[in-house]
């Protein structure tokens, strides 16, 4: 399930809220905990000029350059994650073993261009 | 791609090779779940310094590590025509490891051994008590007499007092048993010297519990953080 908090209006590049839940997708039979996490998502314009907020690389802020030049020819960079972190799941295996694993880049802290 | 083969896809990425389905849901240790509520506090602020550059480094046992399992004994009691004069119990202890891939990696291993506390709290304290762990070498055969031959010993220990749990390194010896063929258990010996049949034996069978704790490395699922360029 996705959605937006209600006060961001603005549509540049940025986290956007994203619960997943593991019996949505038919996972909790065998997840004990969580029952989810807030993964969140990138979603949003990286529009000309970048502002230093936007976490750009070098290279996306020549793309907007030549984007405002030529916008048939050169999209826009691309909204994506910047800094993720990890997360631990507690399962049982198919051997009725208990299981705590690490998993790396599972929560989108922050995005950019 | 279907909805089925991406979700086998996503399984793959978290190590799994298809959707689990366990048969009994054994309680949670509580030591695993102190460990997963302190890798879960929330927020991205959670992840305190040590942890981000050590993703993959399983702090409460100070080894490296990305899966940590809890696998529950299935070993049975030994149950000897003669009479044991010496001893309160005689238990094998087997952990099946076949869960762990081959890309895998044992880091550690730690036998835990529980008493309730009813019965710990019974013992008398003056009176020592001996516990002895053997590693299974042969499998002893119906009539097969004395054990020299079939283990090892791994450890001998004299308590005065009972403890709630003991706690043994096992990493070598679990090393070896991921070869199936090598894993022939443990065998559990608690005995009381002095006293042929002491009373605080009785009932000590269904009063014990084990189970291996087992920290392994996945190198696929742990990538050094990229520097940036």
């Amino acid at each position: 399930s996705t959605y937006y908090v209600p006060r961001i209006t603005s549509n540049v590049c940025k986290p956007r809220r994203l619960y997943i839940s593991f019996s949505d997708v038919g996972w909790e039979n065998w997840i004990i905990a969580p029952q989810g996490y807030l993964a969140n998502y990138c979603l949003g314009e990286c529009p000309f000029p970048l502002t230093e907020e936007l976490n750009s690389t070098n290279h996306a802020i020549l793309q907007t350059v030549v984007h405002s030049l030529d916008p048939e020819g050169t999209p826009q960079p691309c909204c994506v994650p910047v800094r993720l972190s990890p997360i631990s799941i507690l399962y049982y295996d198919n051997d009725d073993n208990v299981v705590l694993r690490h998993y790396e880049d599972m929560v989108v802290d922050e995005c950019g261009c | 791609l279907d909805v089925q083969s991406q979700e086998t896809l996503l399984l793959k990425a978290l190590g799994l090779k298809a959707r689990l389905s366990p048969k009994t849901l054994a309680p949670v240790p509580p030591l695993l779940w102190k460990m997963f509520q302190r890798r879960s506090k929330p927020g991205p602020a959670h992840a305190d310094a040590k942890e981000v550059q050590r993703p993959c480094w399983v702090e409460e046992f100070q080894v490296p590590g990305n899966i940590i399992r809890v696998f529950p004994d299935q070993g049975h009691f030994i149950h000897s025509r003669e009479p044991q004069s010496l001893l309160c119990l005689q238990k094998r202890l087997y952990f099946n490891l076949s869960a762990l891939e081959e890309d895998e990696m044992l880091t550690m291993a730690q036998l835990e051994i529980r008493f309730s506390q009813n019965w710990y709290q019974a013992a008398s304290p003056a009176r020592p008590f001996e516990l002895s762990l053997y590693k299974a070498t042969q499998m002893a055969l119906l009539g097969m007499s004395g054990h020299t031959h079939s283990r090892q010993m791994l450890l001998e220990q004299s308590f005065v007092h009972l403890h709630k749990s003991f706690v043994f390194d096992l990493t070598q010896v679990a090393k070896e048993w991921r070869i199936p063929a090598r894993n022939l258990g443990l065998i559990l010996e608690i005995g009381v010297p002095p006293l042929p049949e002491g009373e605080f034996c009785s009932g000590i069978d269904s009063f014990l519990e084990a189970s291996l704790f087992v920290v392994s490395l996945a190198p696929s699922q742990c990538k050094t953080p990229r520097k940036r360029r």
